[in-house]
């Protein structure tokens, strides 16, 4: 009776994944690998970068063109803002269909929303990730690592450590049955700061990491320690989640940009 | 913390999607 539990909650969490991601690994895998009908724009240049903005992201770049006369760099931490604003939208409905997530207290849910929603983005992105870029604009687009690095500071160094950390993490060859029970995992962490009922949450988390252990031992036979890879790349995420906030801090400070208010929200007092 | 974080609050209750930046 446990295991048809496990593989029931196995299999929510999946379903939920897959219902409430736009993009997830196997699409992004299909367009970077070139198996589509058309393959995305690629954003290399100024001049590309603004064929861009004109036609698959024109939505994003502010409204009525607000920022058309902004620089580069500004533009795109923009676009960057919008896409984590609607990447934390999905993994709040993904949260809620965890199941017992919904039943926690609402303070509680905030704090697990705040501290895991950047680590399970940053993790999420990495399977929209190659070594030479970054799909965009839905896979419409791709947008390469050079061309982010060539941006003028801090705004270069705003991906390539996600980069660094993507290649490592695509490595270890998940698919999105894996992700979706780390996803769940992040989210649910008994040990975020401020939480209320500790022990209930800790109880979540054993279930589900347990789950993660049993599904990667099945589906992936071959690697017998994928499981405790997986539970290093926690604390990777959360180091580079610190070093990410600290630079948006900085942006912030620095530069004449502003923050989407969600944004702030989770960036405030957070480490 | 729910005053604090007023739109992941909202979002939680009703899902809503936030305002443009």
């Amino acid at each position: 009776p446990q295991l048809a539990d496990q593989k029931t909650l196995a299999r929510q969490i999946y379903e939920a994944y897959l219902k409430n991601f736009n993009m997830n690994k196997a699409k992004a895998r299909t367009i970077l690998t070139g198996k589509t009908c058309t393959p995305p724009f690629v954003i290399h240049d100024m001049e590309t970068l603004q064929l861009a903005e004109q036609t698959l992201v024109a939505k994003m770049v502010g409204s009525a063109g607000a920022l058309k006369d902004r620089e580069a760099e500004v533009r795109i931490f923009h676009c960057c803002q919008c896409t984590s604003v609607e990447t934390v939208t999905e993994l709040t409905e993904f949260a809620k269909s965890v199941p017992g997530f919904s039943s926690l207290d609402l303070n509680d849910q905030v704090t697990l929303l705040k501290y895991g929603v950047y680590e399970a983005l940053f993790a999420m992105l990495a399977s929209s990730m190659n070594k030479d870029g970054l799909l965009v604009a839905y896979g419409s687009g791709f947008i390469t690592r050079e061309f982010l690095k060539s941006l003028r500071r801090p705004f270069s160094d705003m991906m390539e450590p996600k980069f660094q950390f993507a290649m490592k993490f695509n490595g270890l060859e998940l698919d999105d049955s894996d992700l979706s029970l780390f996803v769940a995992a992040i989210i649910c962490c008994g040990d975020r700061p401020g939480l209320v009922n500790v022990a209930h949450i800790e109880g979540m988390q054993e279930s589900i990491v347990q789950v993660l252990q049993l599904h990667l031992l099945a589906n992936h036979p071959d690697d017998s320690f994928l499981f405790p890879k997986l539970l290093q790349k926690l604390a990777d995420l959360r180091q580079l989640v610190t070093e990410h906030a600290q630079l948006v801090q900085e942006i912030k400070k620095t530069e004449d940009t502003s923050l989407h208010p969600l944004l702030q929200e989770i960036y405030r007092d957070m480490y | 913390l729910q005053e604090k974080h007023k739109i992941l609050h909202k979002l939680l209750q009703n899902g809503n999607t936030p305002d443009e930046v």
